[in-house]
């Protein structure tokens, strides 16, 4: 493995090695060659570069390039780790590991809280909360109004709220998701259990001599 | 009819928050 996938590397830049990159998480190094497949394809739906940008992240959830959405927008926000605006091979696989079955739960957890404290200040507050629900009610577009959006908000911070201070902070967080398990159900991808079946081309352009499972 | 999800249940169910979308090819 001396010039270990130097033409790789060129075509995409931030690209790891598969056995390191196993290394550091929950997937095999079969896997991370499986889910280099998906990442391929995802990366080069608009501009082959290597790189996923906003849009095709967009793409490849929404099968369109349609209006922007909130979440869509701050999931990729966090999974863009270096801040460059593109999603690299490395960012890829150690985000999408949050969500592997095996994933520890406190990481879990702290990637939802981060997912939900949009301003990032270390707190998921009120308006924040209202921000969002508007976002999903206009994705889904159902009507709800003001007056029913508050009370949804009065009934969700007096439980989770604890100090009742307006704010959703760490402990409270973890205080909640633990009496709503459902909360961390969007956490967890069964899909990762099964990516070498999902994308078997991985064999045949595989980079690592031998493939440990 | 009174709601009775809290707003995180309500927002959990957005599709930008379902990944699984990604692995449909």
């Amino acid at each position: 493995m001396g010039c270990f996938n130097s033409k790789v590397r060129k075509q995409f830049p931030g690209h790891e090695n598969p056995v390191i990159l196993a290394s550091q998480t929950a997937f095999s190094v079969s896997e991370v060659e499986a889910l280099f497949e998906l990442f391929k394809s995802i990366s080069s739906s608009v501009i082959d570069d290597g790189l996923i940008s906003k849009e095709e992240f967009q793409l490849a959830l929404f099968k369109n390039r349609k209006k922007e959405n909130l979440f869509a927008n701050r999931i990729f926000d966090l999974f863009d780790v270096k801040r460059k605006g593109v999603i690299d091979f490395g960012d890829f696989v150690r985000s999408l590991n949050v969500f592997h079955p095996n994933a520890p739960f406190e990481d879990k957890i702290e990637f939802s809280f981060r997912l939900y404290d949009m301003d990032s200040t270390g707190f998921i507050e009120r308006q924040e909360v209202k921000q969002m629900l508007i976002a999903l009610l206009c994705e889904s577009e159902m009507r709800l109004a003001d007056e029913t959006i508050e009370i949804i908000l009065d009934k969700t911070f007096l439980d989770a709220d604890v100090n009742q201070d307006g704010k959703i902070d760490k402990a409270e967080w973890l205080n909640f998701v633990s009496r709503n398990p459902s909360l961390m159900k969007i956490m967890t991808l069964t899909y990762l259990r099964d990516i070498t079946t999902t994308f078997p081309s991985f064999v045949f352009n595989s980079e690592v001599e031998e493939i440990a499972t | 009819r009174p709601v009775t999800m809290n707003a995180f249940e309500l927002i959990s169910h957005s599709q930008g928050l379902n990944l699984s979308n990604l692995f449909d090819k």
